[in-house]
């Protein structure tokens, strides 16, 4: 279940700016990011089933969308900028790489971030001629 | 080359030209497979272009590349990790075999793959999630048209008989339409002594393992076999499924339905 990337997509596409303070003037890029939050709840949605996130961000969707008056269909945000290159390490392991970092977010550990469930593995080889 | 799916379906291909093994969200795996000999309907693989697509907070895109004689232990930029954001570790190369073997961890996609030069040409593994896999199917944009989930279109199968004797005996038929081409291979008494060193379980390794040194004379792919069934054993969570014995040709479609 992928739900906290689509919070965290959101979330970065709205901090830039406040949202909007009265239903009379809903912001369009505040309705644009409501939208594209709503379409990757809708793609998550068979692997988040009973998930406890997802469904409040489910909820929490429907709530911004009425509080703004934000329509449905409309335009969606666009992708998000790419993290800036951070300033070359000091002592790089090898050409071009970061130094290590040990606390890398949750998000980056399938198995961590899959949680209890066990995930199933496949298999797939090419060889010989 | 012969390709091991998702599904444990096990098949001998043409798949002459550059061909997609993975496409999903995540991943792109494209290989480029030319015939071993002249004329010939067997091919091997020649070169692997693997893209990892960006993950936002762990790893930006990045592209793999290797080719005969060139397996390099790091990304096309020179890298060996994700790159510059948090996550970046959760993607790396190792070097195992220097110019041989490489794996390629993606831990946020739980994704492990091996790249081996065996000979002249190259082999492939990769262990992955059945949720990554179906990951194009969940966004609900592409086809799932790649050679890992769906096997070779039926076009590009090549039909081998099994392995079980000398060409032309009872038990068993030489794979014709590859080895017509073949100058210069081993007499089946010979290919099947030289396999059966390597691959003692007479499962569909040992007969690829035949069926190349038959198709070829290049005793390296009996190499090729036994390092393929040797990443099996690393990779393949039921360790009951190692061995294969019967040969999947059925039409595209019905592998990916199985799933």
């Amino acid at each position: 279940c992928k739900i906290l990337k689509c919070n965290s997509d959101f979330w970065s596409a709205t901090a830039g700016g406040p949202s909007p303070a009265s239903s009379d003037d809903p912001a369009p890029e505040f309705c644009a990011a409501l939208r594209t939050y709503a379409l990757c709840t809708r793609r998550t949605a068979r692997t988040c089933r009973g998930d406890l996130a997802y469904h409040s961000a489910v909820h929490g969707i429907e709530d911004l969308m009425g509080q703004h008056n934000c329509s449905r269909e409309g335009p969606t945000a666009p992708p998000r900028p790419r993290t800036p290159p951070a300033p070359p390490p000091a002592a790089p392991a090898g050409p071009g790489d970061s130094q290590e970092r040990a606390d890398s977010p949750e998000v980056c550990h399938y198995e961590q971030r899959s949680g209890p469930r066990r995930a199933n593995y496949t298999h797939c080889g090419l060889f010989g001629d | 080359p012969h390709l091991r799916t998702f599904t444990d379906r096990f098949q001998t291909c043409k798949v002459q030209g550059a061909w997609p093994l993975i496409d999903n969200n995540y991943l792109n795996v494209q290989v480029t497979n030319t015939p071993v000999l002249p004329g010939s309907a067997a091919t091997a693989t020649s070169k692997l272009t693997i893209i990892f697509k960006n993950f936002p907070e762990c790893v930006d895109q990045k592209v793999y590349q290797a080719e005969m004689d060139e397996l390099p232990a790091a990304f096309a930029d020179g890298s060996r990790n994700g790159g510059d954001q948090h996550g970046a570790n959760s993607l790396r190369i190792t070097e195992k075999v220097s110019g041989r073997h490489v794996e390629i961890q993606a831990r946020y996609i739980g994704t492990t793959i091996v790249v081996r030069q065996v000979g002249r040409y190259l082999t492939f593994a990769v262990r992955m999630p059945e949720e990554v896999v179906r990951a194009e199917e969940e966004q609900g944009g592409g086809q799932g048209l790649y050679l890992c989930l769906r096997g070779c279109p039926r076009s590009q199968q090549i039909d081998v008989q099994p392995l079980g004797g000398p060409p032309g005996a009872a038990a068993g038929s030489a794979p014709a339409p590859a080895a017509a081409a073949a100058p210069d291979t081993f007499p089946y008494e010979t290919a099947a002594a030289k396999c059966k060193e390597r691959l003692p379980v007479e499962d569909l390794y040992y007969q690829a393992c035949v069926f190349d040194l038959l198709t070829t004379g290049d005793a390296n792919f009996t190499l090729a076999a036994y390092y393929a069934l040797e990443d099996v054993k690393m990779l393949h969570s039921d360790k009951d499924k190692l061995h294969l014995y019967d040969r999947t040709q059925e039409a595209p479609g019905r592998a990916a339905a199985a799933m």
